[in-house]
């Protein structure tokens, strides 16, 4: 659909505004990045445009969208106080038969935006995003899947919602997945594992160890050369 | 070095344990350096507390990470390590309990590593099992095989999890490291993780370091 002209105030004006058939992936995409969010704190929509393609039996959206991080100065939430912020972001949303799949989440200041038209490069080469026909019944197939991931790691959620949502984490990380698969140079192969339900800020966050980077820690004597057969 | 090296093959290195929710890979990276030289200075293979790491190295910070070099501090100004079963594991940090009379083995410094790759195998073949850090990218998927990323994808300079290089050796003409991570057998190859050598891949050769027993 092309760009509408930029909507005359942000949140609900903006669904007018936009092409109507861009409404429902895109209050899908702002509702799974607003997600866990209480209200007050929730991102607004500022403008968006998108292109929709056929896919199967359903379509694939790809949408730019603006958002607005509005201001926080409680202290209990954020540690310093932030000024409402404006957000640049690349939504990938399949609709299948009105079941709705975020397949691609990136998001960054508004001048990231070259970064991401990289990111656009990065998918270009990838069959299951672009200039491919998606896979029948793509959403069926990754449900599927994501069942089967379910009952090999045991996995339990605490609802229909937070098991629809980590399902589409589950489906970005296949496309992430295949992304480091496509440009490792050895044999390794990657694909599900047992954290391919996480984020990647989750997964960073709970198991990967962020001092290492920063503090080069106490300074050692060097190990003696090794010497000798 | 010689061609290939592996110390599970020569008992020196303990089962692939399970960080769970936490990030302590840097303890889990320490006690398998110091299994592996207390094993070639005594003989004896005994799992080490990790936990005793989280409650009592005040100058990490448990579950929000770690340095190993701290750590061997840490060990040597407690007095030694626990083992697993008199001290285990939580996955949180708790009130340090460690017990002097408890510690099972000691340690008497830590040496830094050489960066040259093929040193370290020379030391690794040498010495026993090294403490390292790597950039962990791609590591959320990796399932099986060599991992060679990217440089860009995988910068030395973004190092974030420590593990521990057990050997290395060629698979088809693609030479390795073998690696023990701390995050259960059901992950990568039944816990361990291959990563390219000699190029510097996702700065395994970085911070490689060991404790000195005496």
């Amino acid at each position: 659909a092309p760009a509408s002209s930029k909507p005359r105030a942000a949140g609900a004006q903006a669904w007018e505004l936009a092409s109507p058939e861009l409404r429902e992936p895109v209050r899908f995409a702002l509702e799974m990045y607003n997600r866990g969010r209480a209200a007050g704190t929730r991102a607004a929509l500022e403008a968006v445009r998108g292109r929709v393609r056929r896919a199967g039996r359903g379509s694939l959206y790809s949408l730019k969208a603006t958002l607005v991080e509005p201001p926080c100065n409680d202290p209990t939430v954020c540690q310093l106080p932030v000024s409402k912020k404006t957000l640049l972001c690349s939504f990938e949303v399949l609709d299948e038969l009105g079941k709705h799949m975020l397949l691609r989440r990136d998001c960054g200041p508004v001048d990231t935006k070259s970064t991401d038209d990289k990111n656009e490069t990065f998918s270009s080469f990838l069959p299951l995003l672009n200039k491919d026909p998606l896979p029948q019944d793509f959403s069926v197939k990754m449900a599927s899947i994501f069942k089967d991931f379910v009952t090999t790691y045991n996995r339990t959620y605490d609802s229909k919602e937070e098991a629809s949502w980590r399902m589409s984490v589950f489906a970005s990380n296949m496309v992430r997945a295949q992304k480091i698969q496509a440009l490792d140079r050895g044999t390794a192969q990657y694909g599900v594992t047992k954290f391919s339900d996480l984020t990647e800020e989750e997964f960073r966050t709970v198991y990967l160890n962020p001092l290492l980077k920063d503090a080069p820690g106490r300074s050692r004597r060097p190990a003696p050369p090794v010497n000798g057969a | 070095p010689p061609p290939r090296w592996d110390w599970r093959d020569k008992g020196a290195v303990t089962d692939v344990k399970d960080q769970g929710m936490c990030g302590s890979c840097w303890a889990f990276s320490v006690t398998g350096n110091v299994e592996g030289q207390w094993f070639l200075r005594r003989g004896t293979l005994l799992s080490l507390s990790e936990q005793e790491l989280l409650d009592c190295d005040k100058t990490d910070k448990a579950c929000l990470g770690g340095l190993p070099s701290n750590a061997y501090s840490a060990i040597r100004n407690l007095g030694g390590l626990e083992t697993e079963d008199d001290y285990s594991y939580r996955g949180r940090l708790q009130t340090c309990s460690f017990s002097a009379e408890k510690a099972k083995v000691y340690i008497n410094d830590s040496v830094e590593l050489s960066k040259n790759e093929q040193k370290l195998a020379a030391w690794l073949a040498k010495n026993g099992p090294i403490s390292v850090a790597i950039n962990a990218f791609g590591m959320q998927f990796y399932r099986h095989g060599i991992s060679h990323p990217l440089r860009p994808l995988c910068s030395p300079w973004l190092i974030d999890h420590a593990v521990l290089l057990v050997g290395y050796g060629n698979r088809s003409a693609t030479p390795f490291w073998a690696i023990k991570n701390s995050w259960g057998t059901d992950w990568g190859e039944e816990g361990y993780y291959y990563l390219h050598r000699g190029s510097g891949a996702c700065g395994v050769n970085i911070m490689a370091s060991s404790a000195v027993i005496d």
